[in-house]
């Protein structure tokens, strides 16, 4: 919260865009203003109305260097933006950054996602120091059709002007704690070396060489790969990964995502009556990849590339008791098959469970 | 992955790590030019809050990753404080 927590007084507030930037069409400026405001209206009783040619409580506008407010802009990037708490005159006001590269998509600096964050200054909310709230201070990106309020911003502004009227209140995803123990993960993969764990819009990254877990959103790296990956695998020997969502597959050479991608899941083989991969591990040392599907499961040849004869199987039958696979990974000759807040070690040269623990065993905590 | 920024030489960092704080973690300017060496007690003070917020290690000194998160296109309302 702002200091002094400052709010309007009424619900109804007004906005104008003072200009334009020529860098985007003015009609796309003006839909990321309204979905921005959007942003809040939906979880609050606030209302928010365009006005022309008159004051407005918010007024929005492009400036350049000094602008006469005593916070000089600083050129591309660095501050990209700012706004004054909810006051009269320049309160309430967004100011942004002429000499950044708006846009409406992950390239430069999306412009709604900044004015969405500029806004919840304007109603009055400071910085979190959450790093996948969207008052967060540093910039990262998120697919606007797929940005959702997170909790964090939601419990802030409520907190200062209340709930929305609607009868089912809107909730907003999470970050999240490497070490809670209720963790679980989408998909998990080797990368030269280090282990990745996927959750949501965010990616959990385990270099052995630090002890520490570094939490970044999936975007930071691949803005073109969408959040909720569910399956992933490292094929060592052609320094790739694989990346699965829904029937679609992505390929990772090296860091870059290849060109080409997404294709579908058919192409390796899955009958059509797949619509989805839970999980997947690559075994070096035979050259054969386990994509786990609900009960079952299939083996891939990574020389011949294509999938092995006498496949589905029940995962029960040559696994043992791991249940649904969420996710899984091989490190030093085990594969780690991870269930819910659960992860079963299989040692595959013995065929059998050797070891359980907690899903969060790699994080140190 | 973002390669981590080149090192630059001391006399850069100060600077940015001082413009930092000013902007956004209400270091004063300080205009004893004595006091601009790096035990800076206010400095350090205000680079530990920095780091705390951004939960960071909070070394008080402006390692590797405190840099990376100083270069990060950001908002311009200060971390603390009022901004009127």
């Amino acid at each position: 919260f702002t200091p002094g927590n400052p709010k309007w007084k009424t619900n109804h507030l007004t906005y104008r865009i003072l200009n334009y930037t020529p860098k985007m069409r003015q009609a796309d400026v003006e839909a990321a203003v309204q979905k921005a405001l959007q942003v809040w209206s939906n979880v609050t009783p606030l209302t928010f109305q365009k006005v022309e040619d008159k004051e407005a409580d918010i007024m929005i506008s492009f400036a350049y260097r000094d602008h006469r407010d005593n916070s000089p802009f600083d050129g591309p990037n660095g501050q990209l933006a700012h706004a004054f708490q909810p006051g009269e005159g320049i309160g309430g006001d967004v100011h942004l950054d002429e000499e950044e590269a708006w846009t409406t998509g992950g390239r430069g600096f999306n412009l709604f996602i900044v004015l969405a964050h500029e806004l919840g200054h304007s109603l009055g909310l400071s910085h979190s120091s959450d790093p996948g709230a969207l008052m967060y201070p540093s910039y990262s990106y998120t697919d606007p059709k797929e940005f959702l309020l997170p909790q964090d911003d939601i419990d802030g502004i409520q907190a200062i002007y209340g709930q929305s009227a609607t009868a089912v209140q809107p909730t907003g995803p999470t970050t999240p704690q490497a070490c809670d123990p209720q963790l679980t993960f989408d998909a998990i993969t080797t990368l030269r070396g280090e282990i990745i764990f996927f959750k949501g819009r965010y990616m959990l990254r385990k270099h052995p060489a630090r002890a520490e877990t570094e939490l970044s959103f999936i975007s930071l790296f691949w803005p073109r790969l969408p959040s909720k990956i569910q399956a992933a695998y490292e094929n060592v020997e052609r320094d790739e990964v694989l990346l699965f969502k829904e029937d679609k597959y992505w390929l990772l050479r090296g860091y870059d995502i290849a060109p080409g991608y997404p294709k579908p899941i058919y192409h390796l083989g899955f009958p059509k009556t797949v619509k989805r991969v839970n999980a997947a591990y690559s075994d070096e040392s035979t050259g054969k990849t386990y994509f786990f599907v609900a009960d079952r499961y299939w083996r891939y040849d990574e020389n011949k590339r294509s999938m092995d004869y006498g496949y589905p199987r029940k995962i029960v039958s040559d696994f043992g008791r791991i249940g649904r696979v969420d996710a899984a990974f091989q490190k030093d000759g085990y594969v780690y098959f991870f269930h819910g807040q659960t992860q079963f070690q299989f040692d595959p040269a013995a065929k059998r469970i050797v070891g359980q623990m907690k899903s969060i065993s790699w994080f140190n905590c | 992955f973002p390669v981590a920024p080149a090192a630059q030489d001391e006399s850069k960092t100060l600077q940015l790590v001082e413009s930092y704080l000013q902007k956004f973690y209400g270091l004063q300017r300080g205009h004893h030019p004595h006091l601009r060496r790096k035990g800076d007690s206010r400095l350090v003070e205000k680079l530990r809050e920095m780091q705390a917020f951004f939960g960071l290690q909070v070394t008080g000194k402006p390692d590797l990753d405190t840099l990376e998160m100083m270069e990060k296109p950001r908002c311009g309302v200060p971390d603390v404080g009022q901004y009127m």
